[in-house]
């Protein structure tokens, strides 16, 4: 059955979509079948994988309000093993439309269990906000993935995101766990990330991946081309991060 | 009577809580009266002003929800001319609880207009995201400033901000306009950062202020000071780029 990991943080622009979509790809390089849920209504991660605008159908608005089962809104990706459910512009009322309906928080988690989950992972990008759509991608998960980009503002809002993962554990879904924190946009040649990064490993320690993901130019070139990284640039250091990335999700996975 | 600006992009991390700290700084360091709201429960903006979280007393939340006047929350900051309005954790549930509230896009605007607003500007700092906090910014403002990161993702959600900002216009704020764009965290050693801003030139022309705001790692240092970067480091590229914008923001309201 598939682990089912959301990728969030209420911290704009801290690395999720780019997170979601390169270590997916990177997953789907040594042969794991992986699902990614576009839950931002901003559709990055859609656009990150090629999928023009106007070419998505179905997608995770239907699965959520529309009883619409994941295989028929999954479509491909030119990744072989990866797969997406697309976002689109009518998610952006989500979070008001969630408000008034039922069992507002398990929508996304009821179905994602009448849907046959045909693969090894499914990672959900989430919204920078701490709503209902984030709410509903917690509920539905196994683990949590948090990346964190190495500034001071970013630092600021974690103790908040974690008391919320508690609060979601303790209220709905006793099975959820941190999987990691995440490193992002490390930057060498300034203090500030090295003091971020200092500050996270003190208070996190071990759940804190050895894998640190540098800031690269090519990471954020990548998606004007359509393409995760992984395929625009193999070989430069943000690729290299997140294939290093992937086999430490594999190792902590095998120790479960 | 103040002009009310809201800071507003629903992409994440493109500069909205710096640019509205620096640009109101430098607006004040030249006489203005300004204030500063902070509509993000992120509360970023109180903190790139120094006022610790212990020390948040009624902020937007009591402005919006329990009637509290704008002059009983505004609070010194440590620059002269600069007053804020302060965020707290339980905006982070005024979302949902907007959605079934009394002229629920109206609460800010009606807030302001039984405030005694002895400003020249009140600057709103927005979350990420076009739910309902940010559409009471756009329906109690005069104009909108768009920060945006010389980034492909961030291009991607323009077209759909400036949607959102007519439809306000149309239905709840005729007076709204947008200010103007300025682009942030420019960096001249890549390719992409022209190539957005060329992009972004050729789609709103005019619209676009001539200031570009460089990224300049004093500008992300300065937060953790608790310090506006006009303050921390006055003649960094990041400090001199506010000054212009906000003597470029002026020529502007003069020519109005
Ligand atoms: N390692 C990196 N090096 C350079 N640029 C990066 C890196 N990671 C992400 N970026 C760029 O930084 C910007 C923010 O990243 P991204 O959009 O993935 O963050 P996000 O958390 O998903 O944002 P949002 O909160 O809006 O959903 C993007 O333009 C992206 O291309
Ligand atoms: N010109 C710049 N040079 C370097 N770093 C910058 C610059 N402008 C902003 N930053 C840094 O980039 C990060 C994002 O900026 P900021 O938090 O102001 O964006 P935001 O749009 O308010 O984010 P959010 O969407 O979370 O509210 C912060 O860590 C900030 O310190
Ligand atoms: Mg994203
Ligand atoms: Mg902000």
């Amino acid at each position: 059955r598939a682990r089912v990991i959301s990728v969030a943080n209420q911290k704009g622009g801290v690395g999720k979509t780019t997170t979601t979509v390169n270590l997916a790809t990177a997953l789907a390089a040594v042969g794991k079948r992986v699902l990614i849920m576009d839950l931002d209504p901003q559709g990055n991660a859609s656009t990150g994988l090629g999928i023009e605008r106007n070419n998505r159908g179905v997608g995770t608005y239907d699965v959520i309000f529309a009883e619409v089962k994941v295989e028929d809104a999954a479509v491909e990706t030119t990744v072989p093993n990866l797969w997406v459910v697309t976002s689109s512009q009518d998610l952006s009322g989500a979070e008001i439309e969630l408000v008034n309906a039922e069992q507002r928080e398990y929508r996304l988690r009821m179905a994602l269990a009448h849907s046959a989950l045909n693969y090894d992972y499914v990672l959900i990008d989430c919204p920078p906000a701490l709503g209902l759509l984030t709410l509903n991608a917690l509920v539905a998960s196994d683990a949590v993935m948090v990346p964190l980009q190495c500034e001071f503002y970013a630092l600021e809002g974690l103790s908040h995101l974690i008391r919320t993962i508690e609060r979601v554990k303790r209220a709905f879904n006793p099975g959820l766990d941190i999987h990691g924190v995440v490193l992002t946009m490390f930057d060498k040649r300034n203090n500030l990330s090295d003091m971020v990064a200092a500050d996270v490993r003190g208070f996190f320690g071990e759940k804190v991946y050895d894998t640190v993901i540098p800031r690269n130019v090519k990471v954020s070139e990548a998606p004007s081309h359509g393409k995760p990284v992984l395929i625009y640039d193999m070989r430069c250091p943000g690729s290299q991060a997140y294939i290093h990335l992937a086999s430490e999700v594999l190792k902590r996975e095998k120790k479960r």
